[in-house]
Formats: C-alpha cells, structure tokens, sequence
C-alpha cells in the first residue's frame, strides 16, 4: 500500500461504508453487489485478454461479444434477473467494453415488453431471451435524429395482402447508429411513418427481420452493415441499413396501443407519446449512468492526487501531495459533490419512472408528459455534467491523464456519447422548457 | 406560465417557480441549506419569468407564437437549465438530510452538498446576482464558504471516494487503483505495448536506416 493513501484513509472522519450503503441502497445490496463483481473478477474465463488499448477494433468487437455471451449466460445460470445486478457483474467482467449486445437486452426487448401485444410478447420474447433473435432498436437516421416525427422511412400497409412495405426512400432516411445493427442483429425494431388508407399516421413501431435466423445473411430487400470507427463504443458494431420493399405480416406492428386493422383502418393510441415510453426509461437510467461515469473519473484523480507529489513548498522541503494544492481542490472537490448530487438524483429519477410507468400501465397517462420532460432535462444536465467533469479529472491528472493506462480517455468516450443519444441535450432542454411553458 | 401567474393548482415540482421575484436572498455568513436552495429556486423562477416575459414581449410586437418561441430559445434554455440544477440541488439536499447515518456521516455529506450548491452559485454568478438577488456582501460569505468546505472535505476526500466501492478491475486504471502503486503499474502497463516485442522494429530498417545512409 502506497504510504500516502494509507496515511489518507486513516486521516478521514467518517465511515465510508455507511456511505456506499446509502449509495446502493442499503448493506444487502452492497453485499449483493460486491458479491456479482468478485464473481467476475475471479472468473477465468474473464481474465484472458490482453489491455483494450493495445487491441484492434476487430479484437475488441470480438472479445466482447465473446464475454458478454458469456456472461449473459453465466448470469442466467447463477438465475440474476434485476438489471442493476446483472451491470455491475458486467462492469467488473469487461469493464467499458460497450457490450454488442447493449441494446438487445436494453431497448429490444423492453420495448416488446412494453409495446407488444399479448401474441406478440408470447411469439417474440423466448426467442430474443434465448439470442434465436437478437434484435435492435432502430429509430436514428442519417439526416433525422431527435426529432422524431421527421423520420423518413415509411411502412405503407397494403390490405390486399395484409402486409407492411417498408421502405428507406432516401439516403438521409437510412437507419444510422443503432447498437448492434451492423453485423450482430438478425431483426430490429424499426420507427417508421406509417401510411395507411392513404394518410401519413405518424411514426410507430415495427418488427422487421434482416437476417435469416440460420445463415445469418441478409434478408431480400435488406441492407446493412457497419458504419466504421468512432471516438469510442469501438466494441460496438453501430450499423446502417437501407429497406427496399420489404414485407412484413401486418402482425408485426407493435399494436399494444395503436393498431391497423385488416381493412387499414387506423385505431389511434390514447397518447401520441405513448410510444416513446422506450426512450423515456433509457433517459431515466442515463443519469445514474452519468454519476457512475464521473465518480469512477473522480476516484482516479483524487486517488492518483494523493499519491502524486509536485514541487517544493517551501525550498528545500519535500514534494507536496497535489491534492494539498487549493487549486486542485477546487477542480476536484465540486466534481466529487457533483458525482454524489447525480447519483442521488439518479435515483429520485429512476423511482420516479418506476411511479409514473406503473401509472401507465394502469391505463393512467396524466404524468406522462411530467416524466418526459424530467428526465429529458436531468438526462441533459447530468451527461453535460459528466462529461466536463471527466475532462477536469483527466487534466488533474496531469500528462499521465493523456494516457490510456489512467483509464480516463476511456471513460470519457465511453460516457460522452450521453450527450448526444437518446436526445441531442439543447433539444432535450427546449423540451424542459415547452413542459414549464406549458404547466 | 400562465397557470403559475394566475396562482392555479400546480406540481410541487414546479410550486416554487410562482414564489415572488422581488425577494432578497436570506444569505448569511453561515450559509444555510435551506438559503442555497432557495436562490436556485429564484434563479429558475426569475429565468423562466425573463422567457416567458421575452417572449409575450415578441409576440405583442407582431410576431406569431411559433417565431416568439425560435427567437427565444437561448433564454428558455437558460430557464431550463435552471431548472434541472434547482431539482438537483432540492434532491442531494432532500436525501442527505433524510440518510439515516451517523452524525459524522452526514456532516460530511452535508458539507459536499453545500459545497456542490455553491460552487453552482458561483460558476453562474451573474444569473443570480442580476437583478441584486444576492448583495456583494452575500457574495463574498458564499466564496469565503467554499475555500472553508475545500478545506473541510480534504481529509475525506480519498475515503469519500473509496465508498463508491469501485474495484481496481471496473476502474481498469494504473493511476486510480486502490493500492496507490501507480508507477510500477504504468511500468507494467508500458510494457505491454506492441511496440516492445521487439528490440528494433521492422520500420526501423525501412525508414530510418536507409534516411540515415543517403
């Protein structure tokens, strides 16, 4: 043990376990918690590979396919259900590797279970459970982003066969970025314009296949791949894919809340944001995501600030700690308070989603457009927060902050792109702004 | 807005954005919570009055709402923005004074909630200070406060991060692990690079040398 860090962790004044209890919401889940991550950090099978920064892209895609399959079956075995429970395995198993799979298990199949019907919740979920499917959740396009409602790609219902034509009419219209769409998913959840009887009905949700279960090559009228390297999420095979007159059976619109009848007919959902309840739970867990990724960056640099030593005080004495300096401080102290400030909120926001999801899922939507625009805003203010602050560490950490082996590059990859999915931020605050107008 | 101005039934959420602007912080040189909070709720409150005025001010000049709105999009962001701090700063302070931990415990993490509070404050002193919400004086409690809670939280810094109970795999940095043997490990780490498994690299011989000879 470094002297200094020892020296450190007998100066303090309080017990830091009673705080990472209420960090985790008391000692059972610490206990839970501690228990997954060890379980990863002794397994074998997690130990191999050699640092994520000396690897290829294609290394890195491979060695996390390869460990999160594992450890999704890993986890299934040990019978770990709670998503929380199942992160912080994964976190310690293959820690920043983005998994392949990431919206599979987080956007995929959630959406099924919250937007599909009976019938389809019974026809889809065994198979994307068991990886027959692996899906995706394709909204994105090129030219169109957070606003919705210009999205490009159109499903027109033809009742003559009683099937969808989906299509990509432009290049702009091309499904752009999804997780995992390049070259793991063999379906996706598409977000298109549906037409129907003529009329444009706005954007809803479809099922499509776009590789053939057993060779895993594309279906007719499917093209897809990879979009190339990016500032992180290397480990992601983030695709493109362009629809030229596929077909699907008019079974495979999501219909829990609008639906298209055999004759064409449009039964409009009760809220026209109902169907946007998917992104709405992602923003909700974004800020607790923010807080993990700026606390890891505040222990790096505050650790790494105690055992860093720099300059003379007065001539001739010894080299001072860095942390001592009241510039340090002041980078590293607030951003330490920030990190606590979102894990908190994190919380407030998650239980808060839980509250108003079950609402919804009694039939009540009043607080729909209360939550929507909550973590909108939170998932904004907490990703701007995070990512500046992971910044200010790597800075404090001086030239060593500018290599991979601080971890700290990483990180900031690895969060910053919370800035922008899910809803770029300015856009995310002008929609906090329309809810306080409003209310 | 207009549900606010004519004091109707409003969200807790949004209660504070009807409180009465012309207030004057409460501020002492003690720096209360309860204070800090409420200069972020007159913030908000004062930024989304100074949106919401900007843009009836538009469209009494002729424009429609819709172009009222695109042009005040910086001052909604703004209140926005605002608005999202007051809700973090009103949740750390709900769930700290709530946490069932010892006194020591709390002191502390009261003292990283005001400090996160201040230091809010005093990266945005102008949106506070503009329409002499806080005096000078006030402001000078405030800045005098956060050198005092820097000093506070020193010696609990490391410990206060240890308890995010990260361990040295899930962080997978040599200058963060929990052991402080940060040098040897970027020695260690070093070492691992491509570039030494071999004592002269190929591109020695096809570049260097023959620049070397000519």
């Amino acid at each position: 043990m470094n002297p200094d860090l020892a020296q450190e962790r007998r100066r303090a004044t309080f017990d830091p376990e009673q705080v990472t209890s209420l960090l985790y919401r008391g000692p059972e889940n610490v206990r839970k918690r501690r228990y997954l991550q060890n379980a990863a950090i002794q397994d074998q099978v997690l130990r191999g590979s050699k640092p994520w920064a000396f690897q290829s892209r294609v290394e890195q895609y491979e060695t996390a396919l390869q460990m999160f399959i594992y450890m999704m079956k890993k986890l299934d075995e040990m019978g770990v259900t709670d998503p929380l429970e199942r992160m912080y395995y994964q976190e310690a198993g293959a820690p920043h590797y983005y998994n392949p799979m990431a919206l599979h298990t987080g956007m995929f199949i959630p959406s099924i279970e919250k937007q599909g019907t009976k019938e389809q919740k019974e026809r889809w979920l065994p198979m994307a459970r068991s990886l027959q499917l692996i899906g995706t959740y394709a909204q994105t396009e090129m030219g169109h982003g957070t606003f919705i409602r210009g999205l490009e790609t159109t499903a027109s219902y033809d009742p003559s066969n009683q099937e969808f034509v989906l299509n990509s009419p432009t290049v702009t219209s091309m499904k752009f970025w999804p997780g995992g769409l390049g070259k793991t998913s063999n379906c996706c959840l598409v977000m298109a314009q549906l037409i129907t009887q003529g009329k444009k009905r706005g954007i809803h949700l479809f099922f499509v296949q776009i590789r053939d279960l057993k060779t895993h090559r594309h279906m007719p009228g499917v093209e897809s791949g990879d979009i190339g390297p990016k500032f992180g999420f290397n480990s992601n095979d983030n695709g493109y894919l362009k629809l030229s007159n596929v077909r699907i059976p008019r079974e495979n619109m999501l219909m829990r809340y609008s639906k298209v009848l055999e004759d064409g007919t449009y039964v409009p959902p009760t809220n026209q944001r109902i169907g946007y309840g998917t992104m709405v739970f992602v923003r909700a867990h974004i800020v607790t995501n923010s807080a993990r990724g700026l606390s890891k960056a505040c222990v790096i640099a505050i650790r790494y600030s105690a055992v860093r030593r720099q300059t003379e005080v007065s001539p001739g004495g010894p080299e001072a700690q860095i942390i001592d300096y009241q510039t340090q401080q002041y980078k590293l102290f607030p951003l330490l308070a920030t990190a606590y400030a979102m894990y908190f909120t994190g919380r407030y926001a998650e239980d808060y989603y839980e509250q108003i999801a079950s609402e919804i899922e009694a039939g009540n939507l009043e607080s729909l457009n209360q939550l929507h625009a909550v973590c909108a805003g939170l998932k904004a203010f907490s990703t701007w927060a995070c990512t500046a602050g992971i910044e200010t560490c790597r800075l404090c950490c001086g030239g060593h902050g500018y290599s991979h082996a601080s971890g700290i590059p990483k990180l900031y990859t690895y969060y910053t792109p919370g800035c922008t999915y899910e809803g770029e931020n300015n856009v995310m605050m002008l929609q906090v702004a329309r809810f306080l107008m409003k209310i | 807005y207009p549900d606010i101005k004519r004091g109707g039934p409003i969200h807790e959420f949004v209660q504070y954005l009807g409180a009465d602007l012309t207030q004057k912080s409460c501020m002492t040189e003690e720096v209360a919570l309860g204070c800090l909070l409420k200069a972020f709720q007159h913030r908000a409150a004062r930024l989304l009055s100074d949106a919401a005025a900007r843009i009836e001010n538009l469209v009494r000049s002729g424009k429609s709402r819709q172009e009222a709105w695109d042009a005040s999009t910086v001052a909604l962001t703004w209140a926005a923005k605002a608005y999202c701090h007051t809700f973090v700063v009103r949740t750390f302070s709900q769930i700290v004074s709530d946490a069932a931990v010892d006194k020591s415990t709390k002191d502390v993490l009261t003292a990283l909630c005001k400090l996160y509070a201040i230091d809010g404050i005093i990266e945005n002193l102008g949106e506070f200070i503009e329409d002499g919400f806080f005096s000078p004086h006030q402001v000078s409690f405030l800045k005098n406060k956060l050198a005092d809670l820097l000093a506070e939280i020193r010696p609990n810094a490391v410990a206060l991060v240890d308890a995010f109970d990260y361990p040295d795999k899930t962080l997978d940095s040599c200058l963060g692990r929990y052991d402080g043997q940060v040098y040897p490990a970027l020695y260690e780490y070093a070492k691992n690079s491509p570039f030494n498994e071999q004592e002269v690299l190929d591109s020695y011989h096809k570049f260097i040398k023959p620049a070397q000879t000519e």
